[in-house]
């Protein structure tokens, strides 16, 4: 299964990701 | 006995035309995967190698939508005590799923499968980060995130999807911005904002609940019912518009800056959806009308706000079948 976020934000938004990376619930996927 | 040889022949002779063309196929597709090693090799950039539209109407028309569900009915058999541990212990071994972390380690307290597959986790187990404004609603692996450009939304680098065709038409808030043209700006609600995806990959020995990825107002609601295939990550580079296929629930809102949503993509194994506060969402339900979907509002008189969701807050869960 799959989720998929699709949200509208500030030019300025920047991601704390790479892709292929694991993730948790509750870690950071970004921000202002 | 000629009639007899005659009459297995004729049984055998589809059987030997499935091996001839299933293992012709599979030579093709492995003639195609060396080449494209080959060329990464050689430093070339490869386009990833997406399915032919006849490959994606094969893999449509196999019943997902039944085998899912058989998957679940079987996985909802209560397995007898001695069996709980030997059954549970080989999915953990096979998914590598971390059982320290659940909030009952115990195998023999999960009945059967579908349990299990919906286990939580201790409250400690996930602490949610307070100095970032969206987390991960899920454990899972980051396919795809970035900027969404021209109304395409990326499932894995160079594999895009329709924003359109995977939301639905805009009719989840009245006040369209009339002067803005295409989709995608519709859905920006603030001069000199941008739009924003992330896709997360649950794999089959995940934690398979999912949260608030933020603090938001959930106003609408809208389930598309449809195919049920792999999401996996080679199946997401090979079939184009893959999202827009599957049973999804779209979930759309407001946040501090403007428009958010937040989408739960079904698959073969996971085929139901639930979220916790929408008892009336009924997914992988045998009959439905293809390229329908059906909507609900969780706007009403008395209640403008919508569902309030805090970042981190049960959200819902994928079930098996």
């Amino acid at each position: 299964s799959t989720i998929v976020l699709i949200f509208e934000a500030p030019k300025d938004f920047t991601f704390n990701l790479k892709a292929g990376q694991k993730i948790h619930f509750g870690e950071a996927v970004g921000s202002l | 006995l000629h009639a007899a040889s005659a009459a297995v022949a004729i049984r055998i002779r589809p059987l030997y035309l499935l091996l001839g063309t299933g293992g012709g196929y599979a030579g093709y597709r492995q003639y195609e995967g060396y080449k494209d090693r080959r060329l990464q090799e050689l430093g070339l950039d490869i386009t990833p190698r997406v399915a032919h539209t006849w490959e994606v109407a094969i893999y449509k028309s196999v019943p997902t939508r039944l085998l899912s569900r058989a998957w679940g009915r079987l996985n909802q058999v209560e397995l007898p005590t001695w069996l709980r541990k030997p059954v549970y212990s080989l999915y953990i071994w096979t998914f590598g799923v971390n059982m320290k972390e659940a909030a009952v380690e115990d195998l023999h307290q999960y009945r059967n499968l579908s349990e299990f597959f919906r286990r939580k986790l201790k409250p400690q187990a996930r602490p949610v980060c307070d100095s970032h404004c969206v987390i991960s609603p899920a454990d899972g692996k980051i396919l795809h995130f970035g900027r969404v450009k021209n109304c395409e939304v990326e499932q894995v680098k160079g594999v895009t999807y329709s924003l359109e065709s995977f939301l639905g038409p805009q009719t989840w808030t009245e006040n369209l911005p009339i002067s803005k043209t295409s989709f995608q700006d519709q859905l920006v609600t603030k001069e000199g904002n941008e739009l924003y995806h992330c896709v997360i990959y649950l794999a089959p020995g995940d934690y398979h609940c999912f949260h608030s990825p933020t603090d938001w107002k959930v106003f609408h609601r809208r389930h598309f019912p449809g195919s049920l295939m792999s999401v996996n990550p080679g199946v997401a580079r090979w079939i184009k518009e893959l999202f827009c296929y599957n049973e999804r629930v779209v979930l759309t809102g407001g946040w501090q800056h403007g428009f958010f949503s937040l989408t739960a993509v079904g698959a073969t194994n996971v085929g139901s959806i639930r979220i916790y506060f929408d008892r009336d969402l009924q997914t992988n339900s045998p009959r439905y009308s293809k390229g329908s979907h059906n909507d609900m509002s969780y706007v009403t008189n008395n209640n403008q706000d919508g569902i309030v969701m805090r970042k981190g807050e049960q959200l819902g869960e994928f079930n098996l079948g």
